[in-house]
C-alpha cells in the first residue's frame, strides 16, 4: 500500500535492490537539463533525501551545477528533475543544468546546446525535459537542433527526452483535425520517453497508459531504419487504429521507452508535494536507470550506452515491462473522442518498447 | 535579402504581456548558428558507433574528433566574422566545434543587421521571466545564405513546464 510514488515505490516496481547504486569508484555521471528558468536547491534535496531516500545509498548534493542558481523560490521542475535522477541513478555524480541568469534575448535551450559543442567532459546520461510543437518551429532550427543531437550521439552521450504531456496532441489544418507531434520528442537521435500509471494508483501494480503521455509520428523526420520493424508489427497488429489522416504512418515515430509519470512526491521549498505527474517525472527515472547500467558497464571496461535506439529496438525492447493496456488522448471530436494510440503487446506510440525491470535490462544491455 | 526562417510560428504565447519596445541602445547577445560540413558522414558515425553489431560499436568520438568533421569551412567563418565586425558587433564568443557564435550588439546595430527585426521586450511565465524578442520576421542577406542556419534570441519564447498535481485519486475500496 503507498500514498503516491516515492523512490522505494519505484525501486520495488523496477526491481532495483539497495546495492543498485552507483559504486562511487568509477567517472559516471548524469545530467538534467530544464529551461524553465527555475531554481533548484540543494536544501531540497536533503531534506528529500531525509523523507525518502533512507533504504538507499544516495549521495547528498550535486555534484555541478552549470547555470547560475539563485536565491528564488525552487521551481517544481527543477527539484523533481534532480530528486528523482539521484534516487533511480543513486549514488552517481549528477549535474544540474539550468539557465537563470542569462541575458533576455537569448534562447535557454539554444544555450544548452551550446554547452555540448564547448565542453570536452560531459556527464554520459542527459534528462531533458522542453518540448515544442513540431509545426511552431522552423524546419531550419529543427533540423539544425536534429544536427546537434547526431554530434552528442556520435560523442556517446545518452540524450533522453520528455515525450510532453499532451498525447497525441491535436490542432487544425485547413479545418481538419490531426494529431500534434512534438520536437525534440520526434528527432531520430534521441530516446523519448513516454508515461505511465499504476493500475491502482495505492498499490504496486502492473502499469497502464498515463492517458497524458505523448507520443506519435513526426510530420518532419522519416521513419528511422532502426524502427520500421517495429512500427509496422504496430500498425499492422493495433485494434484501435485512428484514421489514417490523422497522422504520417511514414514519420518517425516515439516515444522509445516509458516509466510511471503519475502520482509523485516531490519537495520543494521545504515542502513535500504530492500526486505530481508529467513525463517530466518518468524521464529522470528512465535517466537514472540507463546511469546505473552504465555503472556496470564502466566497471566491466565497457564504454558507456551512448545512443541507445538502434540497440533498443534491435533487442526488440528486452528487459522492460510490456505496457498493453490504456490509450492516450487527442483530439476531442466525434471522429476520435478524445482517444489518439492504444498501447498493445511490443512497440506502441504511447509507451515505446515499456518501462524498465532493471536486472533483466541490465542483462540485456551490460555486453557488448 | 532572404527570411531563413519563413515557417517559425510568430505567436505570443499565453500568459506573456509585451513591455514596448527596446531602447536601441541597449545591448543584446545574438547566437549565430553558422553552416556546418561533413553532415553526411557524421550520420554514418553515429549509426557504426551506436550498432551493437558493428565493430565500431561504441568507439566514441571526442568533442575535437566532431569538431574537426563538423567545423564550417574557412570561407563561412571568415564571411560571417567579417559582416558581423563590419555590423559593430563586439565580444564575439565561439564553442569548440566553431559551429555557433554569441556576439553583443546594440539594438539598432542588431535591427540594421537583420532587416525587419524589431526588438520588444516581454514578461510571462510563472517566474516572470523578462526576454527579448522580435514579433516581426528577420532578414538575412542574401550572401549570407550558403554560411548561416538561423540567428537565435529573435524568436522563440522559453518553454513553460506542463508538469501538473493532480487530484488526490479516489481510493479503490477505503484506503486506511
Amino acid at each position: 500500500l503507498h500514498l503516491g510514488v516515492t523512490p522505494s515505490v519505484l525501486r520495488q516496481r523496477y526491481n532495483l535492490t539497495a546495492q543498485d547504486v552507483g559504486s562511487g569508484t568509477t567517472n559516471n555521471s548524469q545530467a538534467c537539463a530544464q529551461f524553465l528558468e527555475q531554481y533548484f536547491h540543494d536544501s531540497d534535496l536533503t531534506e528529500f533525501m531525509r523523507l525518502f531516500g533512507s533504504d538507499f545509498a544516495h549521495q547528498a548534493s550535486v555534484a555541478k551545477v552549470v547555470g547560475k542558481q539563485g536565491r528564488g523560490r525552487a521551481g517544481i521542475e527543477a527539484s523533481l528533475d534532480v530528486e528523482y535522477l539521484m534516487s533511480a541513478g543513486a549514488n552517481i555524480s549528477t549535474w544540474v543544468y539550468s539557465s537563470p541568469g542569462r541575458h533576455e534575448a537569448q534562447e535557454p535551450f539554444l544555450q544548452w546546446l551550446l554547452l555540448l559543442s564547448n565542453q570536452s567532459t560531459l556527464p554520459h546520461v542527459h534528462t531533458v525535459s522542453y518540448g515544442d510543437d513540431e509545426d511552431s518551429l522552423s524546419s531550419v532550427y529543427i533540423q539544425r537542433v536534429n544536427t546537434e543531437f547526431m554530434k552528442a550521439a556520435a560523442r556517446g552521450l545518452t540524450l533522453l527526452f520528455a515525450s510532453g504531456d499532451t498525447g497525441a496532441g491535436c490542432w487544425s489544418v485547413s479545418g481538419k483535425h490531426k494529431f500534434r507531434p512534438s520536437f525534440p520528442a520526434s528527432s531520430p537521435y534521441v530516446t523519448t520517453v513516454g508515461g505511465t500509471s499504476f493500475r491502482n494508483p495505492f498499490l504496486i501494480t502492473n502499469e497502464v497508459v498515463d492517458y497524458i503521455s505523448g507520443g506519435g509520428f513526426s510530420n518532419v523526420f522519416p521513419q528511422p531504419s532502426y524502427q520500421e520493424e517495429a512500427v509496422a508489427q504496430f500498425l499492422k497488429s493495433s485494434s484501435h487504429l485512428p484514421p489514417s489522416s490523422y497522422f504520417n504512418a511514414s514519420g518517425r515515430a516515439y516515444p522509445d521507452v516509458a516509466a510511471l509519470s503519475d502520482g509523485y512526491w516531490v519537495v520543494s521549498n521545504k515542502v513535500p508535494i504530492p500526486w505530481v505527474s508529467g513525463t517530466s517525472a518518468s524521464t529522470p527515472v528512465f535517466g537514472g536507470i540507463l546511469s546505473l547500467i552504465n555503472e556496470h558497464r564502466i566497471l566491466n571496461g565497457r564504454p558507456p550506452l551512448g545512443f541507445l535506439n538502434p540497440r533498443l529496438y534491435q533487442q526488440h525492447g528486452a528487459g522492460l515491462f510490456d505496457v498493453t493496456h490504456g490509450c492516450h488522448e487527442s483530439c476531442l471530436n466525434e471522429e476520435v473522442e478524445g482517444q489518439g494510440f492504444c498501447s498493445g503487446p511490443g512497440w506502441d506510440p504511447v509507451t515505446g518498447w515499456g518501462t524498465p525491470n532493471f536486472p533483466a535490462l541490465l542483462k540485456t544491455l551490460l555486453n557488448p | 535579402t532572404y527570411s531563413p526562417e519563413p515557417d517559425q510560428r510568430w505567436m505570443l504565447p499565453p500568459g506573456w504581456v509585451s513591455l514596448g519596445r527596446v531602447d536601441s541602445e541597449e545591448e543584446l547577445s545574438l547566437t549565430f548558428a553558422l553552416k556546418q560540413q561533413n553532415l553526411e558522414r557524421l550520420s554514418e558515425l553515429v549509426q557504426v558507433v551506436s550498432d551493437p553489431n558493428s565493430p565500431q560499436y561504441g568507439k566514441y568520438l571526442t568533442l575535437e574528433d566532431v569538431a574537426e568533421l563538423v567545423q564550417p569551412s574557412p570561407l563561412t567563418l571568415r564571411t560571417v566574422r567579417k559582416w558581423l565586425l563590419a555590423a559593430g558587433a563586439r565580444n564575439c564568443h565561439s564553442v569548440t566545434t566553431q559551429d555557433f557564435l554569441t556576439c553583443w550588439l546594440s539594438v539598432w546595430q542588431a535591427e540594421l543587421l537583420l532587416p525587419g527585426a524589431e526588438f520588444h521586450r516581454y514578461v510571462g511565465g510563472p517566474a516572470e521571466t523578462h526576454v527579448v524578442r522580435s514579433p516581426h520576421p528577420y532578414q538575412l542577406p542574401q550572401a549570407l545564405a550558403p554560411h548561416v542556419d538561423f540567428v537565435g534570441g529573435l524568436h522563440r519564447f522559453p518553454p513553460t513546464s506542463s508538469l501538473r498535481q493532480r487530484p488526490k485519486p479516489q481510493g479503490v475500496g477505503t484506503v486506511g
